[in-house]
């Protein structure tokens, strides 16, 4: 699966994410990349998710919205949020994978909570980074 | 801030002794360079969209990634692709799922929202609309890749074997 989440100079924030699915998989198996609000969500009063990982709990979890409605809400960080919905509530539950996100004001959160996760960012102040493993 | 952005190639149960240097390396490279993308598109004052799409269509097209080229096989031995992209300013989404000839499934996610009423479109429908659309179309044999078939065939042998046991 692949990802990406963005903040843009009009402060519009954007996200998308893209997939094979599941090697071996049958009957027409849908998971949560096309699922707005379960592996995709953006809104611009709070963050723009993309997430990746064992689809069927994030659906269930409603991963990406969930982070995007505890700041809504809640009034937590992105990276409270993040952490709460991934590293808490997910990890519970068994569900394994990570999400990346951007808030409005181009906070970023890079999530996990299995062992890796291929991921970069950058941001307009020359902050950037690539990473594969959890630490 | 005035932009900011970030990727991911997907997670999961992964260790650097699963990978050689080379392999580190290429993925590395893959990352920055769809990072590259997306920098450029912001930093001159590009849409976040635009980055986005432009960025997955990259990752699509790079075999290393399960999306587009280098989608994992279903049981039948097809790519069965899924992909979305949503617009945070009007809370606008698109989607497109079990789709199988779609060059860069993003791109027609983008299409079933910025040119259909719907959401979410699966299948040959969706195929069909993002044809209508200009979307580009290819062969199925153009996501082949060896390490993906080869997943395929330890999986489906892995199944094999449990059923034998099972018998």
């Amino acid at each position: 699966t692949v990802g990406c989440v963005a903040l843009d100079k009009q402060g519009n924030l954007a996200a998308g994410t893209s997939t094979g699915g599941m090697t071996n998989k049958k009957y027409g198996r849908v998971g949560d990349s096309p699922i707005i609000g379960a592996g995709t969500y953006a809104n611009n009063n709070t963050c723009a998710v993309s997430a990746t990982g064992h689809g069927e709990y994030f659906i269930r979890y409603s991963v990406a919205h969930d982070i995007s409605v505890l700041i809504e809400y809640k009034g937590l960080s992105l990276t409270d949020a993040s952490n709460l919905v991934v590293n808490d509530k997910l990890k519970k539950a068994e569900g394994q994978g990570g999400i990346i996100a951007v808030d409005k004001y181009g906070n970023i959160s890079l999530t996990m909570n299995t062992s890796g996760m291929f991921r970069a960012f950058a941001n307009s102040n020359g902050e950037e980074g690539v990473a594969i493993f959890n630490n | 801030v005035e932009w900011a952005i970030a990727i991911h190639g997907g997670a999961g149960n992964i260790n650097p002794d699963d990978y050689t240097k080379d392999q580190l390396s290429a993925y590395n490279q893959a990352l920055g360079s769809a990072l590259e993308i997306g920098k450029k598109v912001l930093s001159q004052g590009g849409t976040s969209l635009d980055a986005v799409e432009q960025v997955i269509r990259y990752m699509e097209d790079c075999p290393l990634f399960n999306a587009g080229k280098g989608a994992v096989f279903n049981h039948d031995g097809k790519n069965e692709m899924d992909a979305s992209i949503m617009d945070g300013n009007g809370l606008r989404a698109g989607a497109v799922a079990s789709v199988g000839d779609i060059k860069n499934p993003i791109s027609a996610a983008r299409l079933v929202m910025d040119k259909s009423q719907h959401v979410m479109m699966v299948g040959k429908g969706a195929s069909k609309f993002a044809r209508s659309q200009g979307a580009e179309i290819v062969d199925s044999s153009y996501f082949f890749t060896q390490k993906s078939w080869d997943a395929l065939q330890k999986a489906l042998e892995k199944e094999n074997s449990k059923d034998k046991k099972m018998g």
